[in-house]
């Protein structure tokens, strides 16, 4: 997927690096010191309805053809994450116990059209 | 009805850049509380020393294998006395903030002894609180022969965390001498210097989201 450049209008990856310093939440989340919030954003014109991103497969490229060779536009199609990673947190809860989970789904790493 | 370059998604006005930066902090915040499963920040009450917590990290990291959709905690026991405190009799305080939802798999207590005699006794832990209305009563959870001096992780029933309603665990610990070595378990010091707190490490499966809901191929 490509990540979005300033203007870019077709779907693609927005990429936002927080660094809990600027939430001012360091105090109590001890790892990581930041993540990587993405999200996807821009058009999908019916040529590219479809087309998972780094997902693509050879079914989804036949799937792409037909779709493009058929007079009958699909409905609209959305600009959405096709791949996401989980997030490792460590961080301090109520009572000062140290608690490490994985959050699911946390880190987008890829937009397709739906 | 200002003019200027607008959203390729939905054609309205885009942002500045710091109404956008503002706006993906405030994302941030919303998508990592509710990723912890938390409705607002924790306002931490008293945070462990930071060489406490390195040096259980540390005791931790060598250990295990990261397994991915397991949520540890790591409890500090309250102060326990002076720096090094008989273990026998010692009756070590922890606070879990919520009571676990999901059966704990793997509950270990972490202790760092240093026996003055050589001899390898036994510790009896109890777990120490108020039932059937009775304060002090105890149950025996486990029982473990010490062999060596420094950390020991002391492995606890699953059953362990039931009825921890308020998130107070108390445990009682009792020396058993080794036959025919009395005086080696009176002398069974706590070592809490040096940072060397007493943890409890409870290692319980992630709530995928969605409830139990088999993951559909």
């Amino acid at each position: 997927t490509p990540t979005c450049e300033p203007g870019s209008l077709l779907c693609c990856k927005r990429n936002h690096y927080v660094d809990f310093q600027e939430l001012g939440w360091q105090d109590w989340i001890l790892q990581p010191e930041g993540y990587q919030l993405n999200y996807c954003s821009g058009q999908c014109p019916p040529h590219l309805a479809g087309s998972p991103g780094i997902t693509a497969s050879f079914h989804s490229a036949v799937f792409n053809l037909l779709k493009a060779n058929s007079p009958w536009p699909s409905g609209p199609s959305c600009c959405v994450p096709t791949a996401r990673r989980p997030l490792s947190i460590l961080y301090l809860d109520q009572s000062g116990n140290v608690v490490k989970t994985d959050v699911p789904d946390m880190v987008v790493e890829a937009c397709g059209c739906s | 009805q200002r003019s200027g370059p607008r959203c390729p998604s939905c054609g309205l006005l885009t942002l500045g850049p710091q109404e956008e930066r503002a706006l993906v902090l405030e994302l941030a915040k919303q998508q990592i509380l509710e990723g912890l499963q938390l409705t607002s920040r924790p306002s931490v009450s008293h945070a462990p020393h930071p060489a406490v917590l390195a040096r259980a990290l540390r005791r931790l990291q060598s250990k295990k294998v990261a397994q991915m959709n397991q949520v540890e905690t790591i409890s500090f026991a309250a102060e326990t006395g002076s720096s090094s405190t008989p273990a026998c009799g010692s009756i070590l305080n922890f606070h879990l903030s919520t009571p676990l939802h999901l059966p704990a798999y793997h509950i270990r207590l972490w202790l760092h002894l240093h026996p003055a005699l050589a001899g390898t006794p036994s510790i009896q832990i109890f777990q120490w609180g108020l039932e059937r209305g009775v304060q002090g009563s105890q149950t025996l959870l486990a029982e473990h022969r010490m062999t060596t001096p420094g950390w020991n992780a002391l492995t606890l029933p699953a059953h362990t965390l039931e009825g921890t309603g308020s998130g107070v665990l108390k445990f009682k610990l009792v020396c058993r001498p080794h036959v025919g070595n009395t005086t080696a378990a009176r002398h069974l010091l706590l070592d809490t210097a040096g940072h060397h707190q007493p943890f409890l490490v409870i290692r319980t499966q992630a709530r995928t989201p969605g409830g139990d809901r088999a993951k559909r191929r």
